[in-house]
This record gives C-alpha cells, sequence and structure tokens, in this order.
C-alpha cells in the first residue's frame, strides 16, 4: 500500500 | 468522513469555544498560554492556505474557516482585548525552540517539495507540539482552572481520535499518510500525563494540581 496524503482531513 | 473523525473535529471545535467563552465570561486569560495560542493560529494559517486552491467540501472548507477565525480571536482577545489579565511571566517558554525545529524537519521530511506543502508538513509538525507551553506554564504554576483543563482535555481528544479514524480508514480505504500519523501519535502522547490527572482528579471534582 503507497502513503497517501491527508489533505482531505482537517 | 467516518464517525470518529467527525467527533475528533467537534472536539476540536469545542475546545476552541470552551477557550473563547472562558476567555469572554471570565474576563480574564489568567493560566493560559498565549504562545501555545499563537503556534494555534499558525499551525492554522499555515495548514489552511488551500482553501483558495483545493476545495474539498462545503464541511471541510467551512469548518477550516471557523478555526481560523476562532483560534485569530483567541490571540485576540489574550493579546488586545484582556491583556492585563495575560499571566506573561508564568508563559515563558521559549517558542523558538519549537519553530525552528520544526521549520528544518518540514523542509527536511514531506511528501512533496513545494511551498504548500512544505508549510502544510510545518503546520502538522507544529499543531503535534503547539501544547508544551501552556503544559510548560501549568507545571510552572502547579495547578490549572477546571475550565482550562476541560478545555485541554477536548483538545487532546480530538487528535486521539483521529488516531482512531486513520486506523479505520487504513483498513476500509487503505489510506494512509504517514507524516500526519506520526505527528499525530507524538501530539497524543504528549497529553498522555493530563489525561491520567483529568480523569483521576478533575472528574472526581477536584481541581487539577500537580503533586508537589
Amino acid at each position: 500500500r503507497k502513503a497517501t496524503h491527508a489533505k482531505d482531513e482537517l | 468522513m467516518n464517525v470518529f473523525r467527525l467527533v475528533g473535529d467537534l472536539s476540536h471545535l469545542l475546545a476552541i469555544i470552551i477557550l473563547l467563552l472562558k476567555i469572554w465570561k471570565t474576563r480574564s486569560c489568567a493560566g493560559v498560554s498565549g504562545k501555545s495560542q499563537i503556534l494555534f493560529s499558525l499551525v492554522f494559517i499555515t495548514r489552511y492556505l488551500d482553501l483558495f486552491t483545493n476545495f474539498i467540501s462545503v464541511y471541510n472548507s467551512v469548518m477550516k474557516i471557523i478555526y481560523l477565525v476562532t483560534s485569530l480571536g483567541t490571540v485576540y482577545l489574550m493579546y488586545f482585548k484582556f491583556k492585563a489579565t495575560y499571566d506573561s511571566n508564568h508563559d515563558t517558554f521559549r517558542i523558538e525552540f519549537l519553530v525552528v525545529p520544526v521549520g528544518g524537519l518540514s523542509f527536511l521530511v514531506n511528501h512533496d517539495f513545494t511551498p504548500l506543502e512544505i508549510l502544510w508538513t510545518f503546520s502538522i509538525y507544529l499543531e503535534s507540539v503547539a501544547i508544551l507551553p501552556q503544559l510548560f506554564m501549568i507545571s510552572k504554576t502547579g495547578e490549572a482552572e477546571t475550565i482550562t483543563s476541560h478545555y485541554l482535555f477536548a483538545l487532546g481528544s480530538y487528535r486521539a481520535l483521529y488516531i482512531v479514524n486513520w486506523v479505520y480508514r487504513y483498513y476500509t480505504e487503505g489510506f494512509f499518510d504517514l507524516i500526519a500519523i506520526v505527528a499525530g501519535c507524538v501530539q497524543t502522547i504528549l497529553y498522555c500525563d493530563f489525561f491520567y490527572l483529568y480523569i483521576t482528579k478533575v472528574l472526581k471534582g477536584k481541581q487539577l494540581k500537580l503533586p508537589a
């Protein structure tokens, strides 16, 4: 699994 | 969006509102670290620059704006409106000892070497340690008002709930952001000692006083 970006979080 | 994330966000919002109301109702910011509040404002400013470039949802944008406005409002109340009540001689943590290393680290360890990305990373790292001036202030005075301890509990719970959210997202979506997760764990660990005192003292109706 590849790291994803938590930009949809606050 | 899952329930852990939502309750985490609401807990974060509750923390900010508790603090604002405490300052507003008592007309005093005694016992509150202005330095931590400045750091939190800096966290929101550097993280939410994407408010104009990256639309996620109405919920996301509205919450970002609320966090920004309320945290800047807290700083305004502390440093302008109720400045006379600000306990600056107990708020002596040197924030450059946090901002400088965190700034360096965000240049070294990030998802992408672009200005917005580095600022986002900076905000994630800075948030994880931004409470230290407040905890330092409590350790200096040896006590915290009950309302301040409720504030800290809500603020600490928020990142702890985010950790549960990340575990849930990992299993349901295969989602993980290592930078956010590691920083979020550090942030939560910093609250552990406080959580212990909160549960064993404040919830039993006593004031939060540190053992001498």
